[in-house]
């Protein structure tokens, strides 16, 4: 397995914050939960209309899963199980190294 | 190593680095491998120096890959375009123009130690490697560590962030030898490149503010060009724009550096996709994203020769 399984279970989570209010909520909870946040670079560019794509890891998808539905903040799962991408997309290969 | 070399696979620092040493000794006509330092770990960080060998004077095009260590379609891109370049040279009367009349200066791993890193241990690095007594987090966001507006808004002063500035401007070693080497050779380099992921995007200065550059119109249609060369192939969307408004506003990027001392044209490239992979495009999707990228900068570098000044 690859990097030792450290990723299962984590997830990737694409939100658009509709009001200041969401995007500071967010930040806040990001910096809690201390995600790796994929898009933006940074946290202090979370804001109302930017999407953020933040991956986080197992143990803290629940609490950010909870809180986003408490604050009625919409959201998207993009990558369900990341371990398990990681290795669906390393067998993706094209078919001529197959051969 | 043309056609041996798997160019539709992400590939480890070890094997990129040999084959730039195949490369070296098998086309010496075309290329030549050299370091421009030794990053934070003590790895060398090498250039490939592509182009027809002349006495005459030559300007050049810089391209980057691999500044975030997670962008892994970066340096894929990077091997890509060497490969294509060798491969058309014969063929291909623009290959052949682009080769003859400057030299390109590839990089293919600019954080070397970051790379490594991602590849043993956690795939989603992004820094430098780089460690300070003072704090116990590691890194440096090797395009925040520029000295253009370096720290200031879009940056951060925190170790621990994946932005983090540095201590002070240029102080990882990657980023020092290659402005140094930028700044010796700023009067002969006519474009910078920079390849990142993802976002589909190609931007060009300014991003540490949002102001127009002097030389806009040349740059803006040599993007235009370029997004619609690009979408020609399959199809694939690329937004287009200065940095601070396509993107967001973020401080001491290599791209405003290289533009602020004196590359006329500097672009940032953030390759596939728009979130469905993100950082795991399989790599299946290499040869497409590659293919399409080839045809834009082609098309950037053939503008800049015959349309800009």
């Amino acid at each position: 397995q690859l990097y030792s399984n450290r990723y299962a279970g984590d997830k990737v989570i694409r939100l658009i914050p509709n009001t200041e209010e969401e995007a500071n909520a967010l930040k806040k909870i990001y910096h809690q939960l201390k995600v790796d946040l994929w898009q933006p670079s940074s946290i202090s560019y979370v804001s109302k209309g930017a999407v953020t794509d933040v991956h986080i890891p197992q143990n803290g998808s629940q609490a950010l899963l909870a809180f986003l539905q408490e604050a009625n903040i919409q959201y998207k799962i993009l990558i369900e199980d990341l371990q398990y991408t990681l290795e669906k997309t390393s067998s993706l290969r094209p078919q001529r190294n197959r051969r | 190593y043309l056609s041996g070399y798997n160019y539709e696979v992400y590939h480890s620092l070890e094997e990129i680095q040999n084959w730039m040493y195949h490369l070296n000794k098998t086309h010496p006509g075309l290329i030549h491998v050299f370091s421009i330092g030794k990053s934070y770990e003590g790895r060398p960080l090498y250039v490939l120096k592509l182009g027809r060998k002349s006495r005459t004077y030559k300007r050049a095009v810089w391209i980057d890959c691999g500044i975030h260590a997670r962008e892994w379609i970066s340096p894929a891109f990077c091997q890509w375009f060497v490969k294509e370049a060798l491969l058309t040279y014969k063929s291909d009367p623009t290959m052949r123009k682009m080769l003859n009349h400057l030299y390109f200066y590839i990089m293919p791993v600019f954080n070397v130690d970051g790379y490594h890193f991602s590849w043993t241990s956690d795939r989603f690095w992004r820094k430098t490697r780089s460690r300070s007594s003072r704090f116990r987090c590691r890194g440096v966001d090797a395009n925040r560590n520029w000295k253009v507006n370096w720290c200031d808004e879009g940056a951060s002063m925190h170790p621990c962030d994946d932005a983090y500035c540095g201590p002070f401007p240029e102080s990882e070693p990657e980023v020092k030898a290659v402005a140094t080497f930028l700044r010796k050779h700023r009067k002969h380099i006519r474009a910078y490149l920079s390849f990142h992921a993802y976002a589909q995007m190609l931007l060009y200065p300014y991003s540490y503010k949002y102001a127009t550059i002097p030389n806009f119109s040349c740059v803006e249609s040599a993007a235009y060009k370029a997004v619609n060369a690009l979408r020609s192939v399959y199809g694939v969307q690329y937004r287009y724009g200065p940095a601070s408004s396509t993107l967001y506003v973020s401080s001491g990027s290599s791209m405003d550096w290289a533009y602020k001392n004196g590359i006329p044209y500097t672009f940032a490239f953030e390759l596939r996709d728009t979130g469905h992979f993100g950082f795991l495009l399989p790599e299946m999707l290499i040869k497409p994203t590659c293919t399409e990228t080839m045809l834009a900068v082609k098309n950037i570098t053939m503008h800049l020769l015959k349309k800009c000044p």
